[in-house]
């Protein structure tokens, strides 16, 4: 069973990403469970169609036992969603649904085998609490980041660097790669793989910006299932094969910051 | 004294505001004292030219009595800088520096008197820990949220008002206003002001996109000082007396994932 943790900025496309690999890794017969680690609970949303299972911590709020099928729902290929959904603003650690989700499928016996895959999507904006969980041993055993070419995109992925050096020393998670996600800048690939060279990493995939995922969006689909013939598409299969193979973890070399302002500005 | 607090999503414009903002009424002959809360630690950088003090958890790294003049800058318009800094990712809260930051100018007597505002510029992805220490009473009294008509900042600015909503039966901050900052949106600022509205407060300001602001930064200027002739620089001093007057704070109405989502589709 491999664990893979898919970490980047808020709205830089992690969900959009997480649920076509695991939809395309489903639809090769892989058995897969994706658990969203976001606040914004709607990672599983594109692989569950219409039906919504509860998130753990509403399930918790209600005070009775948590059971497999109240959280655990079945998506496209199979893929089995979970949600951890997010605590009251202000009130307690934002990401105490994660560390209360892993705790509840570890007791649930998921990860005693039977998956093939287990995919995190986890909120990167701070490293802290419940969101530097899945990095922690025990857990995801790889980390993907994804970014844009934008300097606050380029700027988290880099504090995600450091927080998984932070983990390192106690058997937590390696860095696997970056996934470009295109926000239409010039030159986005070229300082995306920049970047990830400059860390000691590689940039596994681009994924180009397209409309494809909108429409797919709209129809409550992943690209995968929406438009599987298309390019896009193609895309996010072929990353599932670079993900599905993975195994070649480094401990990053967070950049100081004029570093990361030069990459950004040789870009430009 | 006023204390006033500035969030929004990470990256979406706020500490270019703050700053612009407390320039402007530092050049009014007013005492002001910007405080930046966000591990980025730059939101004073504007205002104090090339010159860099420690951030208060550098300082307090250092083990030492933290003292005023190892933190305190004094930047364009007389403005008072303070950097709270962040804690390496992973190592506890990404909020503690802004804990401890209100706490060391607490003990430095600055919330005794002698300033006219203290502008704090909060990160707002996740409202917990540090993060949400300058809702709280005590600290800043008015609460205006940083948006662009995006649906993820849109989605963050709701999920600070759910945060205030949490704090406002113990004293905590009243919404002023939702400041716009322009993205390039069709419909930008009809959506950002129809926000506003719903959560039953208004759009204060809408502050243009504008090639001052990086012509500014890389003179290491505010607009403000950078282009005062500019109608960008006359957006600022306006918002800056709108936020002089302020008072007119409300407890926000939280909208539904629904809600927010119909918001967004009709701006498109
Ligand atoms: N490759 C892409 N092309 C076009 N739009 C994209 C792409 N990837 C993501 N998006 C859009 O960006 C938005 C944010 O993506 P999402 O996956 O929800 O981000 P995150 O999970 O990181 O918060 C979504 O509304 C999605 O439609
Ligand atoms: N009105 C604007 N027009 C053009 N660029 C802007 C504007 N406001 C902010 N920016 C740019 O957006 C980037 C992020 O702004 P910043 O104030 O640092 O965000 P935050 O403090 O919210 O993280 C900055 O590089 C700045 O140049
Ligand atoms: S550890 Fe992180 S998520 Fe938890 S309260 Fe602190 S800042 Fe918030
Ligand atoms: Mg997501
Ligand atoms: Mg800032």
């Amino acid at each position: 069973m491999k664990q893979i943790a898919i970490y980047g900025k808020g709205g830089i496309g992690k969900s959009t990403i997480t649920a076509n690999l695991a939809a395309a890794l489903g639809c090769e017969g892989r058995r897969v469970m994706q658990i969203g680690c976001d606040p914004k609970q709607d990672s599983t949303r594109l692989l569950m169609g219409g039906e919504r299972k509860e998130t753990v911590l509403d399930c918790l709020r209600r005070g009775e036992e948590v059971k497999f099928d109240d959280i655990v729902g079945r998506g496209y290929g199979n893929v089995l969603c979970v949600e951890a959904g997010g605590p009251e603003p202000g009130v307690g650690c934002a990401g105490r649904g994660i560390m209360a989700t892993l705790e509840i499928l570890r007791k649930l016996g998921l990860y005693d085998g039977g998956l093939d895959f287990i995919l995190y999507d986890v909120l990167g904006d701070v490293v802290c609490g419940g969101f530097a969980m899945p990095m922690r041993r025990g857990f995801a055993e790889e980390v993907y980041i994804v970014t844009s070419g934008e300097y606050m995109a380029l700027y988290a992925a880099n504090n995600i660097c450091r927080g998984l050096v932070s983990f390192s020393s106690r058997g937590g998670a390696r860095l696997a790669g970056i996934i470009g996600n295109g926000r239409g800048l010039a030159h986005e690939e070229k300082t995306i793989a920049a970047f990830a060279e400059s860390v000691g990493s590689q940039m596994v995939a681009f994924v180009p910006r397209s409309g494809l995922v909108q429409e797919g969006e709209r129809a409550g689909q992943t690209v995968v299932e929406y438009a599987p013939e298309s390019s896009q598409a193609a895309v996010y299969r072929e990353l599932a094969r670079v993900v599905a193979q993975g195994g070649r973890g480094v401990l990053p070399q967070p950049l100081a910051p004029a570093e990361l302002e030069e990459i950004v500005r040789r870009g430009l």
